[in-house]
């Protein structure tokens, strides 16, 4: 059952916000994300306590401030892109420094 | 995880790498490579997840590759001081990420991976598109606390890491080190390629049910990086 995976180009040319569109708007991907919103939200509470949640918020409020370019475009493109909210799609992309003790 | 990096004996560079990860399923579905690219020409290529923009597998074309594993070291309020005290520490995938596209080398990768202060502690394992380039940099927070490269000349012709540090015995019950050994020994280095790297990954305990992609990278001929999802 081993798979080759998709291979996309991301075009660094563009703004940060459309790298990732290409992925994100192939037909198979997009047929995946009502089951991709709930995998998300199942992944997020096992990996942060519920009191933090409050925090994500306060970092996407101002994401710029706190991520380097061109990640927090990238991240906002995505989101808006995928429907899944921004401070989840954040969550996911600090996984491993929130858990890697 | 386990990466491995080794040199065949017609000095190619070979490095393959399975990434195991909890929510196996889920990730497996979403797993995508991506080819940077600027003006048309592809300057790095990373496996990565739909959502997730930093990279844990990568390869800058005719100058590295870089594979992560997991190391937990520490408390989480570690990790947590770093991020609030140190304005200069870097989130782990976006350091990766940041070297493949900015470091034009082997040795300046290493050098970025090594000394760039992280909020959380990790080991890097880099290979090169020259002889003898691989590498395991184990890191802490603020600094490598060890490189550990091959050295075909003295018979040291790979080097495999999984998640504990290279000179402490793997615990009992999460040895992949013995058996990834075992396979690779077994290969040879006249036979290693990237077939043969597949099937290494493939041996049971390297493959296991967190298993969720096997890439293989060799930063000289860039064409054959490649990634599979795995259901074990």
């Amino acid at each position: 059952r081993d798979a080759p995976v998709k291979r996309y180009v991301v075009d660094l040319d563009t703004a940060p916000e459309e790298h990732f569109l290409p992925i994100c708007q192939d037909p198979d991907i997009q047929a995946m994300i009502p089951m991709l919103k709930k995998d998300v939200k199942d992944m997020i509470t096992s990996l942060v306590p519920e009191e933090a949640l409050p925090l994500l918020d306060v970092l996407t409020s101002d994401l710029d401030q706190y991520l380097p370019h061109p990640f927090a475009g990238e991240m906002r493109g995505i989101a808006n892109c995928t429907g899944i909210n921004l401070g989840e799609i954040v969550t996911l992309n600090l996984a491993y420094d929130l858990t890697a003790f | 995880c386990t990466s491995i990096v080794a040199q065949d004996s017609k000095g190619t560079i070979w490095h393959g790498r399975n990434l195991d990860y909890g929510f196996g399923d889920f990730l497996r579905n979403i797993t995508v490579m991506a080819d940077f690219q600027t003006k048309g020409q592809t300057l790095y290529t990373t496996t990565t997840y739909l959502g997730y923009v930093g990279a844990l597998t990568g390869q800058r074309p005719n100058g590295f590759t870089v594979s992560v594993d997991e190391r937990d070291q520490g408390a989480w309020w570690m990790n947590a001081l770093e991020a609030l005290l140190n304005r200069q520490a870097s989130l782990m995938s976006f350091l990766v990420r940041e070297t493949l596209a900015e470091a034009d080398s082997y040795d300046v990768a290493i050098e970025r991976l090594a000394y760039t202060p992280l909020i959380a502690p990790v080991y890097f394992i880099v290979g090169g598109a020259n002889v003898a380039e691989g590498a395991v940099i184990t890191r802490d927070r603020t600094s490598a606390l060890d490189i550990w490269t091959m050295n075909p000349a003295q018979g040291r012709w790979y080097v495999l890491e999984t998640n504990y540090d290279h000179w402490e015995e793997p615990p009992a019950h999460d040895d992949r080190r013995t058996p990834g050994m075992k396979a690779m020994n077994t290969t040879g280095q006249d036979a290693i390629n990237a077939s043969s790297m597949f099937q290494v990954l493939s041996v049971p305990k390297v493959l296991n049910r967190h298993t969720t992609y096997t890439a293989i990278m060799s930063a000289a001929q860039p064409q054959v990086y490649n990634t599979w999802v795995r259901w074990p």
